[in-house]
C-alpha cells in the first residue's frame, strides 16, 4: 500500500487574482508532485493541495515568498489513514 | 451483514461488501428493485445498476450515480444509504411514492469500481480509472473528463500523468461508454444527478462553454430550492450555479454530455466540506450527508415528476 507519511495538506486562500495565477503555476511545477484536492476557483475561495514529504519546504518556501497565506488542513496524512483504516477494521471484526 | 437493516451505514465499506449489499437489497425487495449489469470496468468488474421501478414499460426515469472518482469515498457510501432510503421510504413518503409510481430510477452505486477497489488496498488517493496510457508509465483516465461534450477543450489535460487527464478519446473508457450506451438505449431518462465530494456545490451545465444552457433559469432555480431544502436539516451551506461559474472551465464532463442528450434536468454535487479532512471525511458524517442531499435529490426528483417535458 502506498504510505503518505508525512504527507500535509495545506489550505490555501489566494487573495487576489495574481495570487490566484501563482498557485495555478504550482499545479505545473510537476517535481512537487503536488494533488490538488480542491481546484483554483477564485479569489477567497479555499485552495486544498497534498503535498508530498519532499515537497513540503519547497512548495511553503514558494507560498512564503509570495506572500501567500496557507494553514495545515492535514498534519500528517498517514495519521489520518491509519485512523480511518483502524475503524473500518474493527467494524469488520466486532460479530466475531 | 444478513441482510440490508443489519448493514452499517455510519461506516466506510470495501467494494465487494457494496457489491452484497446491492445483492442483498435486490433479494429482500424482488418487486421493487432489480440489477442490471451495464458493461464491466476495465479490470472486468461488473457496473451495476439497482433499479427501483413498480412497473410500467420504459417509464421516465431519474438517473443518479455516485463514486465516478474512487477517491470520493463519502459518495459511494451516500449512494448505499440512498438506495436504502428508497425501499424504506416507497410506500411511506408520498412524494417518493408519486415519484416512484410514475418514474423509475436507477443508481450506480460505484461508476468507477477499479478505481474504488485499488483505493482500498494500494492507494487511498485514487482518482480515476485503472486503464493503463498507451506511452506513458502513468495509469488511469480521469472519468469526468471523458465524456463527448467539449471533449479535449481546456478544462481537462492532454497529460497522462495529469489527474485531470482526459483519456486519448472521448468514451476511452467502458466505465462511461457503458453509461453512454445505458442513456441512449434507454431513450426517457428526465433527470441525471451525478455526485461528487467534496466542496458543498450544486452545479448544472455548462462546465466548457460559458454560454447559458437554454434551460438556465429554471436548472437556477430549482438548484436554489434543492440547495435551501438540503440546508433546512443541518444547516450545511452550499453554493450553486453552472458549473464554468462555480468552479473553473471543465471540458468533457458528465452532465454537459447528458444535458446536450435532451436531458434537462440535469446536476452535479460535491458533498460536504468540514474544512478539516477533505477526501477522509470521518464515517460518523456518513448518515448526516446523506440525509442532507436526500433532501435535495427528493427536491429534484420531485420537480422531474411534476414538470415533463
Amino acid at each position: 500500500k502506498e504510505s503518505f507519511e508525512g504527507h500535509q495538506v495545506l489550505r490555501i486562500i489566494p487573495k487576489d487574482d495574481i495570487q490566484l495565477s501563482l498557485i495555478k503555476e504550482l499545479e505545473d511545477m510537476i517535481h512537487f508532485e503536488v494533488d490538488f484536492w480542491k481546484e483554483v476557483t477564485r479569489v477567497n475561495t479555499p485552495v486544498d493541495v497534498r503535498v508530498p514529504f519532499h515537497s513540503l519546504q519547497s512548495v511553503k518556501i514558494y507560498l512564503e515568498t509570495q506572500g501567500i497565506e496557507y494553514s495545515i488542513m492535514i498534519e500528517d496524512l498517514q495519521v489520518m489513514l491509519d485512523e480511518e483504516q483502524k475503524e473500518m477494521m474493527s467494524v469488520a471484526r466486532a460479530p466475531e | 451483514p444478513r441482510n440490508t437493516d443489519s448493514f452499517d451505514y455510519t461506516q466506510y465499506h470495501t467494494l465487494s461488501e457494496i457489491y452484497s449489499f446491492q445483492d442483498m437489497l435486490v433479494a429482500e425487495n424482488p418487486k421493487l428493485v432489480s440489477k442490471i449489469v451495464i458493461g464491466q470496468s476495465y479490470e472486468n468488474r461488473p457496473l451495476n445498476v439497482l433499479k427501483f421501478s413498480t412497473g410500467g414499460t420504459n417509464r421516465p426515469a431519474i438517473w443518479i450515480d455516485t463514486g465516478i472518482h474512487a477517491r470520493e469515498w463519502i459518495t459511494q457510501a451516500s449512494g448505499t444509504w440512498f438506495a436504502k432510503k428508497l425501499v424504506t421510504d416507497y410506500g411511506t413518503d408520498p412524494a417518493l411514492t408519486a415519484i416512484l409510481n410514475n418514474m423509475d430510477i436507477f443508481l450506480e452505486i460505484s461508476v468507477n469500481p477499479d478505481g474504488f477497489y485499488y483505493t482500498h488496498n494500494n492507494n487511498r488517493m485514487w482518482r480515476k480509472t485503472r486503464k493503463p496510457n498507451s506511452g506513458s508509465s502513468c495509469v488511469g483516465v480521469d472519468p469526468n473528463r471523458n465524456w463527448d461534450a467539449g471533449f479535449g477543450l481546456p478544462g481537462a489535460s492532454g497529460n497522462p500523468c495529469s489527474e485531470t487527464y482526459h483519456g486519448p478519446k472521448a468514451e476511452s473508457e467502458s466505465e462511461v461508454k457503458a453509461i453512454v450506451d445505458f442513456v441512449k438505449s434507454h431513450g426517457n431518462i428526465k433527470a441525471f444527478i451525478s455526485i461528487h465530494s467534496y466542496s458543498q456545490m450544486l452545479m448544472y451545465p455548462f462546465g466548457y462553454t460559458t454560454t447559458p444552457a437554454k434551460d438556465d433559469a429554471e436548472l437556477h432555480s430549482l438548484a436554489e430550492k434543492a440547495i435551501t431544502d438540503l440546508a433546512s436539516l443541518y444547516g450545511t451551506s452550499y453554493t450553486y450555479g453552472s458549473l464554468i461559474d462555480t468552479i473553473y472551465q471543465a471540458s468533457g464532463i458528465t452532465i454537459d454530455w447528458t444535458y446536450n442528450q435532451g436531458i434537462k434536468f440535469s446536476y452535479t454535487f460535491e458533498l460536504r466540506d468540514t474544512g478539516r479532512y477533505g477526501f477522509i471525511l470521518p464515517a460518523n458524517q456518513i448518515v448526516p450527508t446523506a440525509q442532507e442531499t436526500w433532501l435535495a435529490l427528493m427536491t429534484i426528483m420531485d420537480h422531474t415528476n411534476k414538470n415533463p417535458y
